[in-house]
């Protein structure tokens, strides 16, 4: 089972702590950060990191495709194209491998989700996440992300998550769509089902570091005024993104990218 | 007493809190965000606000400088230059009126004292930071400010102090520097003004709201895992930079304007 991630936002909104807590791996030992170089010549760089992870019994090979120096320059007018180009190029390749003679073992690269960081600080998306977001729905199943969400109350969650959906809708960017869950599951199931679906855009706080407290071990952040815990649902969406991400959803994330945004793809490349 | 301050940096910094926090009063009623148009025009505007308060007795007209739009573009190349202009702009304006008939009352509209906010999810200064310091460093004096500090755990904040200090260094970033104090002070006064100096940056957590704990009334942030006491020395250097900036030094900053900024400008202008 292959599956591909690509995590999308400029340094320090908490990426890769959110994705070595979601996997329980560290992805990022060899972590390459922008180059004062990069940054000046406003670079995104492509990163990937492939694990190989068993997750409920079923053998995971995970890659993550990190994009280093998006929205970090002084100039980000050209920050996503990195992104798209590579989206593509994997489609290229997919295509070109599907029209060749050895169809049975094709490697499958191409992008199944994108985790798409919004701010925390922000009031909302901004210019760069307009056109970034705008250029990436056609392509890949976006899910949008507050990183470092423990800076907020949870008014102000509230508050950005409203201000974030209506500036999707009012910019016409169409965001992954979880399937509906079926008709025959029970009452409990259905109201965890919309539970997770209003929690859209995931706020998340992560931590790769382990607190210890009255004999319970689980990860946090250390404040002098308290402790956050990641994985109270209370506290951060966490547990809400693991289970709508790798839980419920790979597969349909999957089926989605070869249903809707490879024949996208397929319908552009056919039509030039 | 005439003072001036520019707040200088992006939305979300957290800037309009800490300015109505300083001063106890609301500077931000008729806020005016940065338009989807300036955003696209990438231009900083400037914004003036001008209160009289009364401070340990003494008058004091304060005018309070903001800057919507700077660091919000996609393309932020020009993002100092509205802030430079108008520092020069009132250095100008006191140079004529300076070399005018009607000395006796000039009215001081020079910049005093730039809070430069730096934000608290990055890993030191970004590019704009440094472009935009090393053009203001010559014309006013600057306190860098770490805002919305609260994201980050103690040893979160001593590792962005320093990586900012590095930074402001290898840069050759001159900040205000706090006078020394006298000779005579008592060994309590001395430590506590080697503590203050050794905060800066100040990292800052500030509130509008006021919360009540068991019967005490202070300005706080509630969260579920806690709350954040503004007022607190170990939650925030809130305190530390009132007592630096009101308390203590708003005359040395007037008069490094004078000596120091001013002095610079008029030769500049009689090089011309
Ligand atoms: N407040 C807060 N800090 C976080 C969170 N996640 C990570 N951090 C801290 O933010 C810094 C940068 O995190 P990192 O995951 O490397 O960010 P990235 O550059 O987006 O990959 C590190 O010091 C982390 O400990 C979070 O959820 N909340
Ligand atoms: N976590 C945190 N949030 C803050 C702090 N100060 C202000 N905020 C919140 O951040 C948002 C924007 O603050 P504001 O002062 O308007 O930012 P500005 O755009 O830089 O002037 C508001 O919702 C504030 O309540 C702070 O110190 N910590």
């Amino acid at each position: 089972f292959d599956f591909t991630l690509m995590v999308v936002g400029e340094s320090g909104l908490g990426k890769s702590t959110l994705i070595n807590s979601l996997f329980l791996a560290d992805f990022y030992n060899d972590r390459k950060l922008p180059t004062v170089s990069d940054l000046i010549k406003k670079t995104t760089s492509i990163q990937q990191h492939t694990i190989e992870i068993e997750e409920r019994g079923v053998k995971l090979r995970l890659t993550v495709v990190d994009t280093p120096g998006f929205g970090d320059s002084i100039n980000c007018e050209e920050s996503w194209k990195t992104c798209v180009d590579y989206i593509d190029d994997q489609f290229h390749q997919y295509f070109q491998a599907e029209s060749g003679l050895n169809r049975k073992h094709i490697q499958d690269g191409r992008v199944h989700c994108c985790l798409y960081f919004i701010p925390s600080y922000g009031r909302g998306l901004r210019q760069l996440d307009i056109q970034s977001l705008k250029t990436l729905q056609t392509r890949v199943n976006i899910i949008p992300v507050i990183g470092k969400s423990d800076i907020l109350t949870p008014t102000e969650v509230r508050t950005l998550k409203d201000s974030i959906l209506e500036d999707l809708k009012s910019n016409h960017i169409q965001i992954y769509q979880f399937p509906d869950c079926d008709e025959e599951e029970d009452e409990e199931f259905k109201k965890q089902d919309r539970e997770l679906k209003a929690a859209i855009p995931f706020a998340v706080a992560s931590s790769d570091t382990f607190v210890e407290v009255a004999g319970k071990r689980f990860r946090g952040r250390v404040y002098p005024w308290g402790i956050v815990e990641v994985e109270n649902p209370n506290h951060s969406d966490f547990v809400k993104l693991r289970t709508m991400l790798i839980q419920s959803h790979m597969h349909d994330l999957k089926e989605t990218t070869q249903e809707l945004h490879y024949e996208n793809f397929r319908a552009r490349a056919i039509a030039q």
